[in-house]
């Protein structure tokens, strides 16, 4: 790998910083988060508490999967759930001192990863795309 | 890049098989659409036509997007819509003699590439995980 320092560069070259992520709130309702969802086009966003803490993720097929009844997609159920029912908590996360290389290894089963600092304060997302832009650049030099 | 070799490999050695993929037809209702997508967990699937060509992809938020009324999500439409009404079409794919190293540079915008022979029949996908497990062992090498 022509450039090898790219792989020890730090993560936060390359994160989309937090003001720019849409994301809900635990206390949200699977409604307002499908709105979300809808309205900037991602399939997934982070979930965050009131202290601006990374929580875990949200995404359609969680949504879906948690209104599916046996006969109908029940939609009613929208409004009386919370996104803290259905949200996955187990996700992988990075620090603001992670490099690249770590990033490379954890995007593989994941679209993107949650940036916090040392108090747990979310501070933006990585994601497979800007990873894959600049292999995408390096494997040729 | 120490193996410059796997840059030139054809993709047919990292595709899902078509029978592996998860995808509906162009006739179908959108409520069959979101419930392919809620079941198989995707958030996205490929399209095909009756003869098994590829014709586009449909995601969660194309669905979730195209029954958005002004003060409600408008459930009741999804029977009526169907899937070619709001599926994207302008999607680049894969042909069976491509090389990694086109999927590398197509895959930075698409979380998935469709792959059919000189028919147009579908094949199967190219997915970003399965690129980045392949760079991941590679880049240490
Ligand atoms: N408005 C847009 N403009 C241009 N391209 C778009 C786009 N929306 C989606 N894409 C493309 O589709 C990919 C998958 O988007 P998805 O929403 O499933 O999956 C996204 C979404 O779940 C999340 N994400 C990305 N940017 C976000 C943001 N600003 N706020 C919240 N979540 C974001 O990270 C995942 C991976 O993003 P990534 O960029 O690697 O990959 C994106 C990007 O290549
Ligand atoms: N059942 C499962 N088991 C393990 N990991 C899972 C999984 N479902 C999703 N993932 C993980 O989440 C990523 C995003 O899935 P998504 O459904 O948004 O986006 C997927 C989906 O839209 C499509 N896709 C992947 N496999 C498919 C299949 N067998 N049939 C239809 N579409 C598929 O390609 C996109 C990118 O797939 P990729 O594997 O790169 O990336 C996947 C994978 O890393």
């Amino acid at each position: 790998f022509e450039s090898k320092d790219v792989l020890h560069t730090n993560i936060m070259d390359y994160i989309i910083p937090a003001e720019k992520v849409a994301h809900v709130q635990v206390g949200n309702s699977l409604e307002h988060a499908l709105l979300i969802l809808t309205k900037s086009g991602y399939t997934a966003v982070p979930v965050l508490d009131a202290k601006y803490r990374f929580q875990g993720l949200i995404s359609s097929p969680m949504i879906t999967e948690a209104i599916l009844g046996l006969e109908r997609i029940e939609f009613e159920k929208l409004e009386h759930m919370k996104v803290e029912d259905v949200m996955s908590t187990d996700n992988p996360h990075l620090t603001v001192d992670d490099q690249f290389r770590k990033a490379l290894g954890l995007l593989i089963n994941h679209p993107f990863l949650c940036v916090t600092d040392e108090k747990g304060e979310f501070q933006g997302i990585l994601t497979r795309r800007v990873i894959l832009k600049h292999l995408n650049y390096h494997v040729d030099q």
